[in-house]
């Protein structure tokens, strides 16, 4: 039973490896994904896609448009309903998506 | 008391924190300032 | 069996490490065929419209997005250089990135949700290194942790 435990153990440590080099594969491609030039013109969403997820005649959507590492906080509901947004590296944009 | 700082501005890799986020806020007791509406509360994004 | 019993622990640990990273690769899998498949999607529509759209019809990714009901008061308070803003809500609201909006438009074909037609999944194995093919069938089966065996005996 031990050496039946012992291969095992192994063979989850080949799996656990190669799980570690395919994620570090994917994290890698995604980077590039979002950094090419070329794709910097596409990586839209529209208006429409907007409200095609939220009904506009019931809900309200705004937008953020943050530079990295803005801070976002989110307060305790117990005390308010409450979103603070600070950045350092520029302004912040916010739209309301419109209706129409 | 609890409150969830999440750094924002790069694509990618926040979706749990939000999920935590809107599970506190929706899960709070806190009276809401017009519950005799109804519906107050936002309905779930939908899904395509 | 002392041994024994420690290493049936460390083997328990090391199978529910192998889950989260599965998890973790797969959202990352998600995160490149959405991705992807947008900026595919827009793509063929400016080819279509012959033209972008215009410039206030579009948000670049990456974003956030709030929403509230449309009864929401929201109180908000800006700094000048427009680098901290405050907002007060009256009512819940939710919180979703840019990634979550893909999902729900359907740009991951309902992979997360284990719902994937034999099309979209064609098209979904397209637009991810073939090394991985293998999770994004799993994804589309839901089937991923029967086929967590089948990675152990590949391995």
């Amino acid at each position: 039973k031990y050496q039946g435990l012992e291969k095992e153990i192994h063979d989850l440590q080949v799996a656990e490896q190669q799980l570690d080099d395919l994620i570090q594969m994917c994290t890698v491609q995604l980077k590039l994904l979002t950094e090419d030039p070329e794709n910097q013109q596409y990586p839209y969403v529209t208006c429409q896609d907007l409200r095609s997820i939220a009904d506009p005649s019931e809900q309200m959507v705004m937008l953020i448009k943050a530079p990295p590492e803005t801070q976002l906080q989110v307060s305790d509901p117990a005390e308010a309903f409450q979103v603070s947004l600070k950045s350092t590296q520029g302004p912040i944009d916010v739209f309301l998506c419109p209706e129409d | 008391r609890s409150r969830i700082l999440v750094s924002i501005g790069e694509s990618f890799g926040t979706s749990e924190k939000f999920q935590k986020i809107n599970q506190m806020v929706g899960s709070s007791d806190r009276p809401l300032k017009r519950s005799a509406e109804v519906s107050t509360t936002p309905k779930p994004l939908k899904r395509l | 069996a002392q041994e024994c019993q420690n290493l049936e622990i460390e083997k328990q640990r090391r199978l529910e490490r192998i889950k989260q990273k599965r998890a973790q690769l797969q959202e990352l899998l998600l995160q490149q065929i959405a991705f992807k498949n947008l900026v595919q999607r827009n793509q063929q529509n400016e080819q279509q419209n012959q033209s972008p759209p215009a410039l206030n019809a579009t948000i670049q990714l990456p974003f956030l997005i709030v929403n509230t009901s449309k009864r929401t008061v929201i109180d908000c308070s800006i700094s000048s250089d427009k680098f901290e803003y405050l907002f007060n809500f009256d009512n819940t609201f939710e919180i979703h990135d840019d990634i979550e909006v893909l999902k729900r438009m359907g740009m991951s074909f309902g992979l997360e949700a284990g719902k994937c037609s034999a099309e979209d999944l064609r098209t979904a194995k397209s637009l991810v290194p073939k090394a991985l093919e293998g999770y994004v069938t799993d994804m589309s089966t839901g089937l991923s942790w029967l086929n967590q065996g089948l990675l152990l005996n590949s391995a």
